[in-house]
């Protein structure tokens, strides 16, 4: 599964 | 971790070094407004989440992005508006929107507002800067503060691929974020003629030219 909960990166 | 922080004042690195170069001589010649507008919609689509951003890390560094570059705009277009030559910045950037806009339609993590937004931002990214590389062709040279602010540019996100190797191996929990990674590639990619040719030329002191 993709990460998806938000994106943590710039 | 490190790869990623050097990428992020790289990055905002090479807005101040625009600024500068903008204020300093007083003119935007030789930068492309177009790809600085893509680079406004670049942060406005990713950084919708930014009143819930949890990091204050992040939080900063999306605060600083977007009024930099509106400021940055505001200059180009107001302040220094007569050293602006839209003959010269001539690509379609309709290309790049709708390349963007496609795969943001195509292969979002999820179907909502906040992902094909940051899915269409994260691609828009990776090709925002063939404006200014494009205009660079044209020209066929650039001041050393222009050339700067590009590579500056370019480093930034080249620096996030050891980022993403770096987690990869690092945090088990880490999932790789594919959109990103692909499109960082095809962004670093595209900056690797003019890598070359930067540190071949201005590395030695020598003004920028392309061959």
């Amino acid at each position: 599964k993709e990460k998806v909960q938000g994106h943590d990166e710039l | 971790n490190i790869f990623r922080v050097l990428g992020d004042f790289s990055h905002l690195a090479s807005i101040f070094i625009l600024l500068h170069k903008i204020q300093q001589l007083k003119s935007c010649s030789g930068i492309s407004f177009k790809s600085q507008v893509l680079y406004m919609l670049v942060y406005i689509t990713r950084y919708l989440d930014l009143p819930w951003t949890s990091s204050p890390y992040n939080f900063i560094f999306k605060v600083l992005f977007i009024s930099s570059e509106l400021y940055i705009i505001y200059l180009m277009a107001r302040a220094y508006k007569p050293t602006n030559d839209p003959n010269l910045d001539t690509f379609h950037v309709e290309f790049l929107l709708g390349f963007a806009g496609l795969l943001a339609l195509l292969f979002p993590y999820k179907y909502t507002i906040l992902e094909v937004f940051w899915a269409f931002s994260i691609w828009l990214e990776s090709v925002a800067i063939l404006p200014q590389l494009f205009m660079l062709q044209r020209t066929g040279e650039a001041e050393a503060m222009t050339a700067h602010y590009i590579a500056a540019l370019g480093m930034y996100r080249a620096l996030y691929i050891p980022n993403w190797i770096y987690r990869y191996f690092s945090e088990p929990t880490h999932k790789v974020d594919t959109i990103a990674v692909t499109a960082g590639i095809l962004q670093t990619i595209l900056y690797s003629d003019f890598f070359w040719i930067y540190y071949t030329k201005v590395m030695r002191g020598e003004k920028f030219k392309l061959p």
